[in-house]
């Protein structure tokens, strides 16, 4: 019989570019 | 006498646990500060399995803040690199990992359709916890970035090649002295001591891109795409400059350029490249060399270029008729009423006004799926990659 699919929690991903502004944030922030 | 407990491998289940505060010292060692040759003599694509082992280790504590924080952080470690190290080793180098990672997460997402090819063992090592359907879209993305920049590279390595190793290179004995009357060794912008530009040298630079990408485990279907491009922009770079000289438009350019071609074509056979479709961008060019050779005097022969030069448009065979350049005194030039035969042959076609090519034009790129046969228990991690607060698990 089919194995029955694992439901896995769908984790949100940011954009590319929202990644990059949180890394410039990030860089923004250290002194 | 002293006792060591070695731990067995054989209890490793292909997770690698880390501490929180170890994330930005795992990111600098593996991805930042990492130079290829390091992990150069291991499995490649090493530090993108090492990776996956960390992010199913997150999984499996289901630490959701954990797997966000490590992909955010590995994203960001690999861009960094990029903007930082704009050579073909290092870039060429993170293509292949990000697609390793982009594949990992597709081979052990629990997803059937991912899984056709894997074993029973490696079941056992695919995600719990969460579905990363949507980091494997940011990770595609990033792929294409990174495709886009490796092509670049190797295009303005290439890019002062071209002319000279492609179209004045004169490898064929003797046809230097059947050169059009008065262009005779000035269309060389290389001196004849300066080898640097030769196809032999060109050909060597396509074989270091080649190894490079083949080596660090590239995937062989992006190899293949990458190689198509830089053949497209060769192709694109040499008619545009052939359709604006008077001096390569001969007889002798034709037959020298039809040579040069075949080696390019032969270097593909020799790489396996030749269903990449590579050698098809070279068409117009081969065209016009062929247009170069081919008898321009009656109708026949009229009627022989139309059938001959399909991918060729209009504009272009006509203003390759006429800059052709007899080489002797025997040759007859194109005559106004033969180009005007060609036209009448050709209306019909509907072709675009275009008379250059594109040389920037980028072919669409795809990643497909590629699975790997590695189990990750299997994997060893060198102790020269500084990663030992990582623990098996």
């Amino acid at each position: 019989p089919p194995q029955r699919q694992r439901q896995r929690v769908l984790l949100k991903a940011p954009t590319l570019a929202e990644m990059e502004e949180m890394f410039a944030s990030e860089v923004r922030a250290v002194p | 006498r002293q006792v060591t407990v070695q731990r067995k491998e054989k209890d490793f289940q292909g997770m690698l646990e880390y501490g929180k505060e170890d994330e930005t010292l795992l990111i600098r060692n593996l991805v930042t500060e990492l130079k290829p040759q390091t992990v150069s003599a291991t499995v490649p694509c090493l530090p993108a399995y090492i990776l996956y082992m960390c992010i199913r280790h997150a999984d499996y504590i289901n630490d959701d803040q954990k797997v966000h924080s490590l992909l955010t952080s590995t994203i960001n470690g690999i861009k960094k690199v990029l903007k930082k190290h704009e050579d073909f080793e290092m870039t060429s180098f993170w293509l292949a990992n990000t697609c390793r990672l982009l594949h990992c997460l597709k081979q052990y997402s629990g997803d059937q359709g991912f899984m056709t090819q894997n074993t029973a063992k490696q079941n056992e090592h695919c995600l719990k916890n969460f579905d990363l359907t949507e980091y494997r879209q940011v990770l595609n993305d990033l792929s294409i970035h990174i495709y886009q920049q490796l092509i670049k590279i190797a295009e303005g390595i290439l890019q002062p090649m071209i002319v000279t190793a492609v179209l004045e290179n004169e490898s064929i004995q003797g046809l230097s002295g059947v050169k059009p009357m008065g262009y005779r060794k000035r269309s060389s912008s290389m001196g004849d001591s300066d080898n640097s530009y030769t196809l032999e040298a060109l050909i060597r630079q396509l074989n270091t891109f080649h190894s490079t990408m083949y080596d660090q485990g590239l995937d062989p279907e992006i190899i293949q795409q990458a190689v198509k491009q830089l053949f497209y922009m060769m192709n694109a770079v040499a008619l545009n400059n052939l359709l604006l000289r008077k001096d390569m438009c001969s007889w002798s350019t034709g037959m020298q350029l039809r040579f040069n071609i075949s080696q390019l074509e032969e270097w593909l056979r020799g790489k396996n490249l030749h269903q990449s479709g590579a050698a098809a961008t070279m068409e117009p060019l081969i065209q016009a060399a062929q247009l170069l050779q081919l008898k321009k005097k009656t109708s026949e022969d009229a009627e022989a270029i139309c059938s001959l030069c399909t991918v060729l448009t209009t504009q272009q065979i006509i203003k390759i008729l006429n800059l052709y350049t007899p080489v002797n005194e025997f040759e007859e030039r194109v005559t106004v009423a033969f180009i005007r035969n060609i036209q009448a042959h050709l209306q019909e076609r509907n072709d675009p006004p275009q008379l250059l090519l594109d040389s920037k034009f980028m072919f669409p790129v795809l990643f497909p799926f590629n699975p790997s046969s590695l189990t990750m228990d299997s994997i060893h991690i060198p102790a020269s990659l500084g990663l030992e607060f990582l623990n098996k698990v």
